[in-house]
């Protein structure tokens, strides 16, 4: 119960506080109920009620698509024993890959025109910490390529980001919208990535909880300009976004490559006038033996 | 051989064990293997990748000199001395993970969305005597 005056930082539970949480569970700095905070790894294993992970809640299964997505990335960032690959461009320390949890009906009024494929999606970031900062964030659009032969492709993409509505409902107006114009090669692709990280840096500085994003993304193969129903067929075949968000965690227990630990303890060995004599005492008799080992 | 002849029922010495207390202690801390697969907690379910994890452990019994050899801090002497001078109530040194690396875990979570995330002190490499 007395932490000691040197790690006042460090915050003990006291058993009478939480029944729920571990026995004891020593906080990162500065935060109080970090039980809950903690990445979903470690709660399991801080988890003494025996063998909880088996009867874990059944989970959502993620789009496949997004799964494989996810495979490749870690293929990318770290070996196959999960060891995280140096490499100057890995920033991160964690990715997240959020699935949007509502759709939202587009509202008459703010149809925009032509609108072959737009919805509201909203996202909950409930998961995301005050402690992980955001390095980049991308709408991430994956398709079928079956419907398509190899072609080029142009696609226009308004992205609009939504305050939250103070009425409550779940798609207020839209704000600021932003277009981007893509060209690309649908052989080459699987994945269409819109980067938005200047749109969402301020939003999840401010620890907002979700994210209201309205997404009109219409396409036409370059050859048939004019026949926008194979457009509308390609549209159809693109399933909602997900919303990647790389961060860097600054908690205790992510891996920050560039946080150096304190020096060796043996270097203090040096200057410990009282650490030779207790060598030469640990060592009195030991010397002798070393001493014949040498001659024999 | 002149002390035998000369009074012969001298204790003949057994040089293998005379030198034996020389030889470093047979299970010295040192730092062990040990690989689990996921599938054996039943978290591959939800803990994607990697398949198997090696979080090694550290074992065997702190020599009486440990110096800097284990990177021990100079308390570790102290402790020795204690234990073997003045109170054996006292533990002896353990052998500890000393240095760590991280390992990162790509997760599914029960809403359905995905999380790589690299952890730190996950695998231990090196061990110490504190």
């Amino acid at each position: 119960e007395a932490v000691s005056e040197r790690t006042p930082e460090l915050l003990l539970i006291p058993e009478d506080e939480s029944p729920v949480l571990p026995p004891v569970l020593l906080l990162p700095p500065g935060v109080r109920n970090g039980y809950a905070l903690l990445p979903p790894l470690l709660k399991v294993l801080s988890d003494q009620r025996p063998h909880s992970w088996e009867g874990e809640s059944p989970r959502l299964q993620p789009d496949s698509r997004a799964l494989r997505y996810m495979k490749r990335l870690y293929k990318m960032s770290a070996t196959k024993e999960g060891i995280p690959k140096a490499n100057k461009s890995h920033l991160y320390n964690t990715v997240w890959l959020l699935t949007p949890c509502a759709e939202c009906k587009h509202h008459p009024k703010d149809q925009i025109k032509e609108d072959l494929h737009s919805v509201d999606l909203l996202f909950n970031l409930d998961r995301v910490t005050a402690l992980e900062h955001l390095l980049k964030s991308v709408l991430l659009y994956s398709f079928d390529r079956s419907v398509f032969s190899s072609s080029a492709i142009t696609c226009t993409c308004h992205v609009a980001v939504k305050e939250n509505d103070p009425s409550g409902q779940v798609c207020p107006n839209v704000l600021q919208p932003i277009t981007f114009n893509l060209h690309f090669e649908i052989r080459r692709h699987k994945w269409i990535e819109i980067d938005v990280t200047s749109f969402l840096q301020p939003l999840i500085a401010s620890n907002k909880r979700s994210i209201h994003i309205a997404v009109n993304f219409t396409c036409l193969k370059d050859d048939q300009h004019h026949n926008s129903n194979l457009g509308n067929s390609f549209n159809m075949a693109l399933v909602p976004p997900s919303l990647l968000l790389y961060l860097n965690d600054t908690s205790e227990q992510a891996y920050r490559r560039w946080h150096r630990r304190k020096n060796p303890v043996w270097s203090r060995w040096r200057n410990n006038p009282l650490a030779d004599s207790l060598e030469e005492m640990g060592t009195e008799n030991m010397q002798y033996k070393r001493a014949s080992r040498h001659r024999r | 051989d002149e002390d035998v002849k000369e009074n012969p029922s001298a204790p003949t010495y057994n040089l293998s064990e005379y030198f034996k207390q020389f030889l470093f202690p047979q299970n010295e801390c040192e730092l062990h293997n040990f690989r689990l697969s996921f599938s054996q907690l039943k978290w591959d379910k939800w803990i994607i990748a990697p398949h198997r994890y090696s979080p090694q452990y550290c074992k065997g019994d702190c020599p009486r000199v440990v110096g800097h050899r284990y990177g021990s801090p100079v308390h570790t002497m102290v402790q020795n001395i204690i234990y073997e001078k003045l109170d054996d109530s006292v533990p002896r040194p353990s052998c500890i993970p000393a240095e760590y690396s991280p390992l990162s875990v790509l997760t599914i979570e029960p809403d359905g969305s995905i999380v790589y995330k690299e952890y730190e002190d996950m695998i231990a490499t090196k061990c110490t005597c504190r």
